[in-house]
C-alpha cells in the first residue's frame, strides 16, 4: 500500500538555540552560520519565520556536545549585529515522520499534530520538507510523542528509530 | 566526488501565509492544518519558531491556486483561537539545495546564505531537513537566487529545476 508515512524517529541529544531580534537584511544568516561552522558545530534544524519591523528570530538545534562552542559563536554574532538576545533550551527532543508519499502534506501534518494534541504534548517548533515533518517537543515527552505518532500512522517498525541518547 | 549538494531547485507558484499570536498550547497546530486539509489545499513548507509569552506565529506556503480556500480556513481558525491576525504574501519563491552528504549542514547552509547575501537577496524564511535547505525569497529575485546558488555549488545541472510558473 502506498502509505504516505513510512517511518518515524526521535532525536533526544540536541539543544535548541534561539537568537532574537536579528537585523532582517542580507548577510545576517550567513554571518551567524559561518561563525558556527568555523567552530565545527553540527547544526540540525534551522528555522526562521518571517520577520517584523526589520527584525527576525532564528532558531536552530545543535548536538548538545557542541552547545558550548555554539554559544560562543552566537554571543559574538549577536553582539556584532546588535541582536536583542539569545537563549538556549537543553531539554528538547525532535520527533519526525518521513514518507515519500506526503504530497498531500497538510493531511499528514494535521494527523501528526492531532496525535500530539490529544496526548497533551505542546509543539515548540515545526519544520518540514517535501518528505519529512519534524516537531520539537520537550524532552521528557519525547518517547510518548514517538509512541502516539507511531501508533497513529500504524507503523509496525519505525525507520531506524534513532533514539540517540 | 561526494559533493554535499547534488542539486538545487526553484518553486515560484506559492503564496506565503502567516498567522500571528496563536495560543501556544496543544491543539493549535492540529486545528489550523486540519481545517486547511479539509479544503483540500496542499501545504508545502510549514515553519513555526519558538513562541513567547504563550503566543506563537506559524507560517506556511500553499500553491497560489489554493490561496482563497486557505484564507477562508485561516480566518475561521484565527477567530476561533483568538489569534492576533494573519496576512499573506503572494510574490515569494522558494530556493532549495538538496544533498545526501549534508551531514555537516552548517557549512552548506553558511555557503548558501553567503551567496544570497553577496547577491543582496534577503531571506524571508528558512526551513531545513537533513538533506535539504530551503529559503524563501521575494519572487522577482528567485531566478537570481537559483543562479548564484547553482554556481556556488558548481552544479552543472540542477535537480529538475522545477521552476513552476
Ligand atoms: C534574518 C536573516 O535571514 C536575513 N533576512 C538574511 O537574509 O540573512
Ligand atoms: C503553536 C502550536 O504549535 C502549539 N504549540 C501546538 O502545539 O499546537
Amino acid at each position: 500500500a502506498n502509505r504516505p508515512v513510512s517511518g518515524c524517529a526521535l532525536i533526544k541529544n540536541e539543544s535548541l538555540v534561539t537568537v532574537t531580534g536579528l537585523p532582517d537584511r542580507p548577510g545576517t544568516s550567513w554571518k551567524l552560520f559561518s561563525r558556527i561552522a568555523e567552530r565545527n558545530a553540527t547544526v540540525d534544524m534551522i528555522v526562521q519565520n518571517v520577520g517584523e519591523q526589520g527584525k527576525a528570530d532564528i532558531s536552530f538545534t545543535v548536538m548538545s556536545k557542541d552547545l558550548p562552542a555554539t554559544l560562543e559563536a552566537v554571543e559574538e554574532v549577536a553582539r556584532e549585529l546588535g541582536a536583542s538576545g539569545f537563549y538556549h533550551e537543553d531539554t528538547v527532543a525532535k520527533v519526525s515522520v518521513v514518507g515519500l508519499g506526503m504530497a498531500q502534506q497538510s493531511g499528514v501534518a494535521a494527523k501528526m499534530f492531532r496525535e500530539l494534541a490529544n496526548a497533551g504534548i505542546n509543539i515548540l517548533m515545526i519544520t518540514t520538507s517535501e518528505i519529512k515533518i519534524s516537531a520539537l517537543v520537550s524532552r521528557e515527552l519525547g518517547e510518548e510523542a514517538l509512541r502516539v505518532v507511531h501508533r497513529a500512522f500504524e507503523l509496525d517498525r519505525p525507520v531506524e528509530p534513532s533514539v540517540e541518547e
